[in-house]
């Protein structure tokens, strides 16, 4: 990528990039669509051997020659194909490779842009030109292809990360997800839990569901669950109106422009005969009433990039793409077959009523190319899942949240930039969004700190990258929800937004045994049989030993309350106590606990309120004390409880909610 | 129909293996064949879970949940790109 680094504070590297070969020797796993080997971004210049360690291998196929692909940046490339096969047919190898190969992109841009090298010269189309880079530039690659043009199966998914684990990844990427399943039934949760087991952190995307509320997959605990935000870069696009008003919006486009003058604008529903021809659907637009105009289309159902190829087909020569309610006015830049550019709700109902209203209206767009250091940044992507955590309330999710708007990374050259079959253009890399697309820097940033600090187990990691991440602007403000306008809760934005550079030095962690998961599966009263399945032991909960969620040492606080479980005094006020146990993985230090909540009805009480830590690897415990009158069903207000010595601030989000 | 058959993720409690199976993958295969006359293994778990997966029926699905040593028979599940 080239800009997320530097907006993550990487540009300096601030000692997290290992210059040594063991810093070299941390592989990251990514499970997607495979891999296009040929980029610069696999380039293995300056990498020493193999690691030792490393069991893995690349997949020998028709169009995917292992010695030739694979190398000391890219050391494992396999693909996983048995369940689709058994589910969809026999692939059509005339249109997806059988091979680690990756015909769609998706795949190298999420491994490009956890652990890319560094590419000069970098660009689409010449936007977000720079260096290129992944997260962990020099850690390795290994990717294991599980999803295919039918989708991705859960018995591939199973088998691929039954052999990463085997090969001896350090960190896995999964910019997938499912429905909401009990874990024992989610593969990927399954998988996640063996991995582990075995020191590897798991890295999921939060899914792509949002704004709506418990919209959020993969949440089991033992993996880190990444919501998505914008950075501090845009692609403006400007249109402007016949009756003088101008308008900004966002655009990749790149090739002949419109015509100086001013053209014809029309509304799609205008111009159809289908009821919902506003969409600018295959097919639906008459191209005697488009031809040679600009053409407004609403945003919904069908691709966005496949709208411009529709009023293109039509003989549109230009495309307005509004939002709607559902997308509000976040602005997501794509790289248009025509002239065109994206617009938010409100503006694209002022061209609308204008196209509508006006017996000639008329428009121009022009392009403005790449903008940095936009402001306010980040703010959650409108798409972005957001909790409360519908499997597991009593663990707040998503964890964090990571750059996932506009990102530019490698792409495929098997497939042009909106990945549409009518697309001929082929770059090396592509600007795409999702929280595909935030869950691989997470990886990439885990595997920095796997590489800075090789013995802490993955909840450490996730506990340093969640207690530093940040949750206000540098004023202060609360970091924004863009499809609100407003200030975002914890179950938009979990911790906070991921700082790297105060990751690798949090003070304290709050660390996580496999002993802990395993009580976590018996607070929620797992069945031996569902233990098992989970866990691959025969492990039977202690009847005698309380096992409850909120002792769970988890880095954040969901605290739901339920009057009629916990019950309520003569008042009214319930009251919910949480244990948890901070290790020290910093210097000697005296801590001290500040609690802030967005309403004065919550009373927290942290005891004690101060820990002392003279040597690294000490453990403290404490208690937080929760207790609120009752409020009504629905409800939910938050909080933030933070420890610091005055150099560290480990911080936690806190959800309350009323059911 | 009963007899459609779908992918299932059938896992199982490696310690309770019985005596008379050297290897894991010989108890799954004999598992699979006291349920199913054509049913093929299509992966074998070892590390992040222990059993296999296969097309079953779901009658053949039930029926190996029955089995010893069998905790649990999950139906694949289609996850998709974020």
């Amino acid at each position: 990528t080239t800009r997320t680094p530097e907006f993550l504070g990487l540009s300096s590297d601030a000692g997290l990039q290992p210059q040594s070969d063991s810093g070299t020797d941390v592989v990251v796993g990514v499970l997607d669509t495979g891999v296009w080997p040929e980029i610069r971004s696999y380039d293995d210049s300056g990498f020493g051997p193999v690691p030792e360690t490393w069991k893995g291998g690349c997949d020998d196929s028709k169009n995917f020659k292992a010695a030739v692909a694979c190398n000391k940046k890219l050391i494992g490339a396999r693909f996983f194909s048995k369940g689709y096969e058994a589910s969809m047919g026999p692939i059509d190898e005339s249109k997806e490779s059988k091979s680690p190969r990756d015909d769609d992109g998706h795949g190298t841009h999420t491994s490009t842009t956890a652990a890319g090298s560094f590419v000069p010269d970098a660009s689409l189309f010449g936007f977000a030109s720079g260096t290129a880079r992944g997260m962990a530039a020099r850690a390795r690659i290994a990717v294991y292809k599980v999803c295919w043009a039918g989708g991705c199966f859960s018995s591939d998914i199973l088998a691929a990360m039954d052999k990463a684990v085997e090969d001896g990844v350090n960190v896995l990427s999964l910019s997938l997800g499912g429905g909401q399943a009990d874990y024992y039934r989610d593969g990927v949760a399954v998988g996640a839990f063996a991995a582990m087991e075995k020191g590897i952190l798991v890295s999921c995307s939060a899914g792509n569901a949002g704004p709506g509320d418990a919209t959020l997959s993969n949440v089991a605990p033992w993996i880190t669950t990444v919501g998505a935000g914008t950075i501090d870069r845009d692609f403006p696009a400007f249109i402007a109106l016949g009756n003088g008003k101008n308008y900004s919006g966002v655009s990749l486009y790149s090739g002949n422009l419109l015509p100086n003058e001013a053209l014809p604008l029309i509304y799609a529903g205008n111009a159809t005969n289908a009821t919902n021809g506003n969409l600018c659907l295959s097919g639906t637009l008459i191209p005697e009433k488009v031809a040679g105009k600009i053409v407004l289309c609403d945003r919904g159902v069908s691709p966005r990039v496949q709208k411009g190829f529709v009023v293109k087909a039509a003989g549109g020569l230009g495309m307005v793409l509004s939002n709607t309610a559902i997308n509000g006015e976040e602005l997501v830049a794509d790289a248009h077959i025509l002239p065109a550019a994206a617009v938010g709700e409100k503006m694209g109902n002022a061209i609308r009523s204008y196209a509508l209203s006006d017996p000639a209206p008329t428009a121009t767009i022009v392009f403005a190319g790449t903008k940095v250091g936009v402001q306010p940044s980040p703010v959650v992507a409108a798409f972005s899942s957001r909790g409360p955590n519908a499997i597991t309330p009593g663990i707040l999710k998503p964890d964090l949240i990571a750059p996932g708007v506009n990102i530019l990374a490698g792409w495929s050259g098997g497939v042009g930039p909106t990945g549409l079959a009518s697309d001929s253009r082929r770059t090396e890399f592509n600007i795409i969004s999702g929280t595909s697309m935030s869950c691989p820097h997470v990886s990439g940033l885990a595997a920095l700190l796997k590489g800075a600090h090789p013995d802490w187990s993955p909840a450490a990691i996730k506990s340093a990258l969640m207690t530093t991440a940040y949750d206000t602007y540098k004023g202060g403000d609360q970091l924004l929800d863009i499809s609100t306008g407003k200030p975002a809760t914890p179950f938009d934005v979990g911790a906070g937004h991921v700082d790297p550079v105060r990751a690798l030095d949090p003070g304290l962690v709050y660390d996580l045994s496999v002993e802990d998961y395993l009580g976590f599966l018996c607070a929620l009263g797992y069945t031996p049989l569902q233990v098992a399945a989970m866990s691959n032991r025969n492990f039977s909960c202690d009847s005698g030993k309380k096992h409850t969620i909120s002792d769970f040492n988890y880095p954040s606080f969901s605290v739901p309350f339920q009057t009629a479980i916990f019950g309520g005094g003569a008042s009214g006020v319930t009251t919910v106590k949480h244990t948890r146990t901070l290790t020290n993985v910093g210097t000697p230090g005296i801590y001290k606990a500040t609690v802030s909540t967005s309403t004065n009805d919550v009373k927290v009480l942290v005891e004690p309120s101060e820990l002392s830590f003279e040597q690294q690897g000490e453990k403290k415990t404490y208690t937080v004390t929760f207790s609120a009158p009752s409020q009504p069903s629905g409800s939910s207000s938050f909080g933030r409880l933070v420890w610091s010595d005055g150099r560290h601030t480990v911080s936690s989000p806190v959800a309350f909610t009323w059911t | 129909g009963a007899s459609a058959t779908k992918t299932y993720i059938v896992r199982f409690a490696r310690s309770e293996m019985p005596a008379e199976f050297v290897e894991h993958r010989h108890w799954y295969d004999a598992s699979l064949q006291a349920v199913s006359d054509s049913a093929a293994v299509l992966y074998t778990y070892d590390t992040v879970t222990h059993g296999f997966s296969a097309r079953l029926t779901p009658d053949e699905a039930e029926a190996l949940g029955n089995r010893p040593g069998v905790v649990a028979v999950i139906p694949e599940t289609r996850y998709q790109l974020h």
